[in-house]
């Protein structure tokens, strides 16, 4: 059963949304199809406010010293880290491509920038991960609605200024319906 | 509803109040 929502504490910073933080892993020599992938989804918890944010960070590992094929998934509440989900099979994301050593500093750019709402897109974010993979990480940033170029452009401009990376930085834009279609997982 | 935007600095600062001990 889905759990209660949790509500900011007294003095805490309320957030603008709740957000549920999920981590996976993937299982050597497994296939991936949507199925493996839902099952190795794990919630790590839900959060209302800024102070219960940082509880959650301060006990997780840091994701440049996470080992193998892992993803950490900051969403929304509700917002299932998956392209299926309602609030993302309209959507796309933009993809970072980071050079090992730069993942946690550039997840934790992101994702302040995403909790204290820097984006100024509405509704539109729905979620970032950070996948760490062997030769390099990759930071992604989803949104509702891939469709509307206006949002995903002025989403791609403050990604690039809050990650403050080299201007030569490729940045690219996936339509969810395309990774479906591709099938391709990282 | 009302916006609440926090910057960077600001979210770093909550991390250090005792709240968050």
């Amino acid at each position: 059963p889905p759990r209660p929502s949790p509500k900011p504490g007294p003095g805490e910073h309320p957030l603008q949304f709740n957000y549920s933080l999920w981590f996976s892993r993937k299982s050597p020599g497994k296939h991936s199809t949507a199925t493996s992938y839902d099952q190795n989804l794990k919630l790590v918890g839900t959060f209302a406010s800024v102070e219960q944010f940082w509880k959650y960070y301060a006990h997780i590992v840091r994701p440049s010293d996470l080992t193998g094929h892992s993803d950490y998934h900051l969403f929304k509440e509700g917002i299932r880290p998956m392209w299926e989900d309602s609030a993302n099979n309209k959507g796309g994301k933009w993809i970072v491509r980071l050079k090992k050593g730069l993942a946690s500093r550039c997840w934790e750019n992101l994702i302040l920038a995403m909790l204290g709402e820097q984006f100024m897109v509405g509704e539109e974010i729905c979620g970032a991960v950070i996948s760490i993979r062997y030769q390099e990480d990759i930071l992604s940033l989803w949104n509702r609605t891939a469709s509307d170029q206006q949002t995903t452009s002025r989403i791609r401009d403050t990604l690039k200024r809050v990650l403050n990376l080299p201007p030569n930085t490729i940045m690219e834009y996936k339509t969810h319906n395309d990774s479906i279609k591709d099938n391709s997982s990282f | 509803g009302t916006k609440i935007f926090y910057d960077r600095h600001f979210l770093l600062k909550c991390r250090n109040s005792p709240l968050t001990k």
